[in-house]
Protein backbone atom coordinates (compact mmCIF):
# COMPACT_ATOMS: atom_id res chain seq x y z
CA UNK A 1 0.00 0.00 0.00
CA UNK A 2 1.16 3.45 -1.25
CA UNK A 3 -0.31 7.21 -0.62
CA UNK A 4 -0.95 6.82 -4.71
CA UNK A 5 -3.20 3.48 -4.15
CA UNK A 6 -4.73 4.86 -0.84
CA UNK A 7 -5.55 8.05 -2.55
CA UNK A 8 -7.30 6.19 -5.57
CA UNK A 9 -9.24 3.83 -3.46
CA UNK A 10 -10.43 7.11 -0.97
CA UNK A 11 -11.44 8.65 -4.39
CA UNK A 12 -13.07 5.98 -5.64
CA UNK A 13 -14.89 5.57 -2.39
CA UNK A 14 -15.96 9.29 -2.55
CA UNK A 15 -17.66 8.99 -5.92
CA UNK A 16 -19.71 6.23 -4.53
CA UNK A 17 -20.58 8.43 -1.16
CA UNK A 18 -21.44 11.45 -3.79
CA UNK A 19 -23.52 9.33 -6.41
CA UNK A 20 -25.74 7.74 -3.63
CA UNK A 21 -26.10 10.61 -1.58
CA UNK A 22 -27.31 12.69 -4.17
CA UNK A 23 -29.66 9.94 -5.55
CA UNK A 24 -30.67 9.77 -1.40
CA UNK A 25 -31.06 13.52 -1.08
CA UNK A 26 -32.67 15.17 -4.30
CA UNK A 27 -34.81 11.47 -4.07
CA UNK A 28 -33.97 11.57 -7.63
CA UNK A 29 -31.46 9.70 -10.24
CA UNK A 30 -31.71 12.15 -12.75
CA UNK A 31 -29.02 12.53 -15.16
CA UNK A 32 -26.77 9.25 -13.94
CA UNK A 33 -26.69 5.98 -16.54
CA UNK A 34 -28.35 3.49 -15.25
CA UNK A 35 -26.43 1.38 -18.01
CA UNK A 36 -23.31 2.39 -16.53
CA UNK A 37 -24.23 1.54 -13.17
CA UNK A 38 -25.61 -1.87 -14.01
CA UNK A 39 -21.93 -1.92 -15.61
CA UNK A 40 -20.13 -1.18 -12.40
CA UNK A 41 -21.93 -4.15 -10.78
CA UNK A 42 -21.07 -6.71 -13.05
CA UNK A 43 -17.02 -5.40 -12.61
CA UNK A 44 -16.97 -5.43 -9.03
CA UNK A 45 -19.12 -8.91 -9.05
CA UNK A 46 -16.90 -10.76 -11.74
CA UNK A 47 -13.84 -8.93 -9.80
CA UNK A 48 -14.91 -9.70 -6.20
CA UNK A 49 -15.49 -13.28 -5.85
CA UNK A 50 -12.42 -13.89 -4.86
CA UNK A 51 -13.86 -12.35 -1.42
CA UNK A 52 -14.93 -16.52 -1.27
CA UNK A 53 -11.56 -17.62 -2.19
CA UNK A 54 -8.60 -15.11 -1.26
CA UNK A 55 -8.06 -13.43 2.68
CA UNK A 56 -6.00 -10.41 1.29
CA UNK A 57 -6.53 -7.99 4.45
CA UNK A 58 -9.13 -6.53 6.30
CA UNK A 59 -9.15 -2.93 4.46
CA UNK A 60 -9.28 -5.67 0.76
CA UNK A 61 -12.52 -7.13 2.32
CA UNK A 62 -13.94 -3.95 3.80
CA UNK A 63 -13.88 -1.80 1.04
CA UNK A 64 -14.69 -4.52 -1.58
CA UNK A 65 -17.86 -5.07 0.12
CA UNK A 66 -18.96 -1.72 0.50
CA UNK A 67 -18.29 -1.10 -3.42
CA UNK A 68 -20.59 -4.06 -3.84
CA UNK A 69 -23.19 -2.98 -1.86
CA UNK A 70 -23.29 0.39 -2.64
CA UNK A 71 -23.37 -0.58 -6.78
CA UNK A 72 -26.23 -3.23 -5.90
CA UNK A 73 -27.90 0.31 -3.92
CA UNK A 74 -27.35 2.92 -6.71
CA UNK A 75 -28.42 0.09 -9.18
CA UNK A 76 -31.69 -0.31 -6.71
CA UNK A 77 -32.01 3.18 -6.58
CA UNK A 78 -32.28 3.51 -10.25
CA UNK A 79 -34.41 0.89 -11.41
CA UNK A 80 -36.86 0.04 -8.39
CA UNK A 81 -36.89 3.18 -5.77
CA UNK A 82 -36.13 6.34 -7.85
CA UNK A 83 -37.15 4.68 -10.98
CA UNK A 84 -39.63 7.47 -12.05
CA UNK A 85 -36.69 10.14 -11.77
CA UNK A 86 -34.65 7.70 -14.16
CA UNK A 87 -33.98 9.59 -17.29
CA UNK A 88 -33.89 6.09 -19.39
CA UNK A 89 -34.88 8.25 -23.21
CA UNK A 90 -31.19 9.46 -22.85
CA UNK A 91 -29.79 6.58 -21.96
CA UNK A 92 -29.35 4.80 -25.04
CA UNK A 93 -26.01 3.36 -25.26
CA UNK A 94 -26.05 -0.49 -26.60
CA UNK A 95 -23.58 -1.93 -23.40
CA UNK A 96 -23.55 -5.53 -25.30
CA UNK A 97 -21.17 -3.50 -27.01
CA UNK A 98 -19.06 -3.17 -24.46
CA UNK A 99 -19.50 -6.54 -22.52
CA UNK A 100 -19.00 -8.85 -25.35
CA UNK A 101 -15.80 -7.42 -26.64
CA UNK A 102 -14.94 -7.45 -22.94
CA UNK A 103 -15.98 -11.19 -22.20
CA UNK A 104 -13.75 -12.30 -25.87
CA UNK A 105 -10.83 -10.14 -24.67
CA UNK A 106 -11.00 -11.69 -21.67
CA UNK A 107 -10.93 -15.35 -22.74
CA UNK A 108 -8.06 -14.68 -25.40
CA UNK A 109 -6.23 -11.99 -23.27
CA UNK A 110 -5.39 -13.15 -19.34
CA UNK A 111 -2.76 -13.94 -16.86
CA UNK A 112 -4.35 -17.75 -16.63
CA UNK A 113 -6.89 -19.77 -17.96
CA UNK A 114 -9.15 -20.03 -15.43
CA UNK A 115 -12.46 -19.03 -14.06
CA UNK A 116 -11.81 -16.63 -11.22
CA UNK A 117 -8.66 -15.11 -13.54
CA UNK A 118 -10.75 -14.89 -17.03
CA UNK A 119 -13.72 -12.80 -14.53
CA UNK A 120 -10.88 -10.82 -13.30
CA UNK A 121 -9.50 -10.08 -16.06
CA UNK A 122 -13.12 -9.69 -18.18
CA UNK A 123 -13.92 -7.33 -14.82
CA UNK A 124 -10.48 -5.21 -15.79
CA UNK A 125 -11.49 -4.87 -19.17
CA UNK A 126 -14.64 -3.88 -18.29
CA UNK A 127 -14.36 -0.90 -15.75
CA UNK A 128 -11.85 0.58 -18.42
CA UNK A 129 -15.35 1.41 -20.72
CA UNK A 130 -18.14 1.01 -17.94
CA UNK A 131 -18.31 4.93 -17.99
CA UNK A 132 -19.01 5.25 -21.71
CA UNK A 133 -22.68 5.03 -21.40
CA UNK A 134 -22.47 7.73 -18.57
CA UNK A 135 -20.07 9.87 -20.66
CA UNK A 136 -22.57 9.44 -23.65
CA UNK A 137 -25.30 10.92 -21.53
CA UNK A 138 -23.71 13.72 -20.64
CA UNK A 139 -23.16 14.01 -24.27
CA UNK A 140 -26.66 13.82 -25.19
CA UNK A 141 -28.39 16.24 -22.97
CA UNK A 142 -24.96 18.39 -23.65
CA UNK A 143 -24.92 18.85 -19.88
CA UNK A 144 -24.39 17.51 -16.39
CA UNK A 145 -25.33 18.67 -12.69
CA UNK A 146 -22.62 19.92 -11.02
CA UNK A 147 -22.89 16.92 -8.32
CA UNK A 148 -22.46 14.50 -11.11
CA UNK A 149 -20.01 16.06 -12.26
CA UNK A 150 -17.90 15.86 -9.00
CA UNK A 151 -18.88 12.21 -9.05
CA UNK A 152 -17.17 11.75 -12.34
CA UNK A 153 -14.10 13.50 -11.32
CA UNK A 154 -13.59 11.55 -8.35
CA UNK A 155 -14.49 8.03 -10.18
CA UNK A 156 -12.04 9.34 -13.03
CA UNK A 157 -9.32 9.95 -10.93
CA UNK A 158 -9.34 6.56 -8.97
CA UNK A 159 -7.99 4.76 -11.80
CA UNK A 160 -5.41 7.91 -12.77
CA UNK A 161 -4.28 7.92 -9.19
CA UNK A 162 -3.91 3.58 -9.64
CA UNK A 163 -1.27 4.82 -12.58
CA UNK A 164 1.22 6.58 -10.20
CA UNK A 165 0.57 2.92 -7.42
CA UNK A 166 1.73 1.32 -10.22
CA UNK A 167 4.50 3.24 -11.61
CA UNK A 168 5.55 3.35 -7.74
CA UNK A 169 5.18 0.09 -7.26
CA UNK A 170 7.26 -0.94 -10.56
CA UNK A 171 9.75 1.40 -9.48
CA UNK A 172 9.75 -0.40 -5.46
CA UNK A 173 9.17 -4.06 -6.11
CA UNK A 174 9.83 -4.37 -9.98
CA UNK A 175 6.43 -4.92 -10.14
CA UNK A 176 3.69 -4.99 -12.75
CA UNK A 177 0.99 -5.95 -14.33
CA UNK A 178 0.12 -5.68 -17.83
CA UNK A 179 -3.49 -6.30 -17.93
CA UNK A 180 -3.97 -3.93 -15.43
CA UNK A 181 -1.83 -1.35 -16.73
CA UNK A 182 -2.95 -0.70 -20.14
CA UNK A 183 -7.03 -0.74 -18.99
CA UNK A 184 -5.96 1.88 -16.16
CA UNK A 185 -4.77 3.97 -18.74
CA UNK A 186 -6.98 3.71 -21.41
CA UNK A 187 -9.86 3.98 -18.50
CA UNK A 188 -8.00 7.36 -17.67
CA UNK A 189 -7.62 8.68 -21.18
CA UNK A 190 -11.49 8.24 -21.64
CA UNK A 191 -12.00 10.97 -18.58
CA UNK A 192 -9.54 13.71 -20.22
CA UNK A 193 -12.03 15.30 -22.25
CA UNK A 194 -14.33 15.95 -18.75
CA UNK A 195 -11.25 16.62 -16.66
CA UNK A 196 -10.73 19.29 -19.32
CA UNK A 197 -14.18 20.81 -18.89
CA UNK A 198 -14.36 19.82 -15.36
CA UNK A 199 -11.01 22.17 -14.60
CA UNK A 200 -12.14 24.98 -17.19
CA UNK A 201 -16.02 25.04 -16.14
CA UNK A 202 -16.80 23.40 -12.77
CA UNK A 203 -14.35 24.48 -10.81
CA UNK A 204 -15.12 28.20 -11.53
CA UNK A 205 -18.24 27.64 -10.70
CA UNK A 206 -20.41 27.37 -14.06
CA UNK A 207 -21.87 24.81 -15.20
CA UNK A 208 -20.79 21.48 -17.18
CA UNK A 209 -22.14 22.32 -20.81
CA UNK A 210 -20.85 20.92 -23.97
CA UNK A 211 -20.39 23.54 -27.13
CA UNK A 212 -23.57 23.37 -28.77
CA UNK B 1 4.29 -9.77 -15.01
CA UNK B 2 2.41 -11.54 -11.79
CA UNK B 3 -0.46 -14.04 -11.56
CA UNK B 4 -2.96 -13.49 -8.66
CA UNK B 5 -0.63 -11.51 -6.62
CA UNK B 6 -1.72 -7.75 -8.28
CA UNK B 7 -5.04 -8.85 -7.06
CA UNK B 8 -5.11 -7.21 -3.44
CA UNK B 9 -5.65 -4.57 -5.49
CA UNK B 10 -9.57 -3.15 -5.66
Amino acid sequence: MNVFRLLGDLSHLIAVIILLQKIWHTRSCAGISGKSQVLFALVYTARYLDLVSTYVSLYNTFMKVIFLISSYATIYFIYMKFRATYDRNHDTFRIEFLILPSVLLALLINHQFSFLEVLWTFSIYLESVAILPQLFMVSKTGEAESITSHYLFALGSYRGLYIFNWIYRYWSEQHYDIIAIVAGVVQTVLYCDFFYLYVTKVLKGKKLQLPA
Amino acid sequence: GKDGDLHDEL
